[in-house]
């Protein structure tokens, strides 16, 4: 039995532009998830580590960089699952934090439930001492630019398919 | 979206994944992401999945289970991933791709979109790929 640590950055189309920086991110985040493991960190720990520093990086549709809704607003959603005893947590339509899959371990670990949604994991996140980050923080000038042309008629149908890649 | 399977030193598996949804998505519309089984899934006994693409189909077909489901039928973590993609796409007309686990270390990272990001660290070894055939 090998360690292992493997991470994906979203399927879809990456434009050129983009793709040099999403290649060596997804290389580093599976690099820091390996280290962990190497550390003698869980499984848990490792992903949590590789997912966290891919919604750091405005490059990629999560935390950071997260795709504008329709009234162009970011709303997070994140899961994970330990094998060894089917723990799972996951928020969702999360607002105002950096890490929503930090946040979605805390729902596995401190509550009974497996999601927590909108305002309640608000609530949650502020009771757990999570810090809130302004809603302008997570957006990116990349992706108001995809809202506003997705907006218009007639746009682009590469970028149309893009946005149905959740 | 972005997603991550590991195995440790002990053989446990887990999953993450996080994502922003849907460019330009309704107010409130959740998709596979935070769903056990379409998002991810992760169980000693078959592996650990992280999926990504269009949330609505992901959740018709409970993709990340689906993927397990043929491992524990005996097939490989790359023919399981490829078989659980297929099906998404003939079924229901759906594209994406998963990283996927077994709990003796076996890895796969699958598409049937145009392009995926990804990256596996094993042995000091260090693989990644964004097109198909990487």
């Amino acid at each position: 039995m090998l360690p292992v640590v493997v991470v994906h950055g979203g399927a879809g189309h990456i434009p050129k532009e983009r793709s040099e920086k999403s290649t060596s991110a997804v290389s580093s985040a599976a690099r820091s998830g390996y280290l962990v493991l190497q550390g003698g960190g869980s499984s848990m720990d490792a992903v949590v580590e590789a997912v966290s520093q891919l919604e750091n990086n405005p490059a990629f549709n999560a935390g950071c960089g997260s795709v504008l809704n329709a009234k162009g607003e970011v709303e997070m959603d994140a899961l994970v699952m330990d094998g060894k005893t089917l723990g799972s947590g996951a928020v969702s339509a999360v607002r105002n934090v950096a890490n929503p899959v930090e946040l979605a371990r805390m729902v596995m670990d401190k509550t009974s439930h497996a999601c927590l949604t909108a305002e309640g994991a608000s609530i949650f996140a502020r009771s757990m001492g999570v810090p809130e980050v302004p809603h302008e923080s997570l957006i990116t000038e990349y992706s108001r630019m995809r809202w506003r042309k997705n907006l218009l008629p007639g746009a682009d149908p590469v970028e149309c398919q893009m946005g149905k890649m959740g | 979206t972005v997603g991550a399977v590991a195995v440790d030193m002990e053989g446990n598996v887990a999953c993450a994944t996080s994502t922003g949804g849907m460019l330009n998505k309704m107010e409130g519309r959740v998709g596979d992401t935070p769903c056990i089984g379409s998002g991810g899934y992760a169980d000693n006994h078959s592996g650990a999945v992280s999926t990504t693409g269009h949330g609505e189909t992901i959740m018709k077909v409970t993709l990340a289970r689906l993927v397990l489901f043929y491992i524990e039928q005996g097939h490989s973590v790359e023919a399981a991933s490829d078989m659980g993609l297929a099906y998404m796409k003939s079924r229901v007309g759906g594209l994406g791709g998963v990283v996927t686990v077994d709990p003796r270390g076996n890895w796969a990272a699958r598409f049937s979109s145009l392009q995926m990001a990804w990256a596996a660290a094993q042995k000091d070894t260090l693989h990644y790929g964004l097109y198909v055939g990487e």
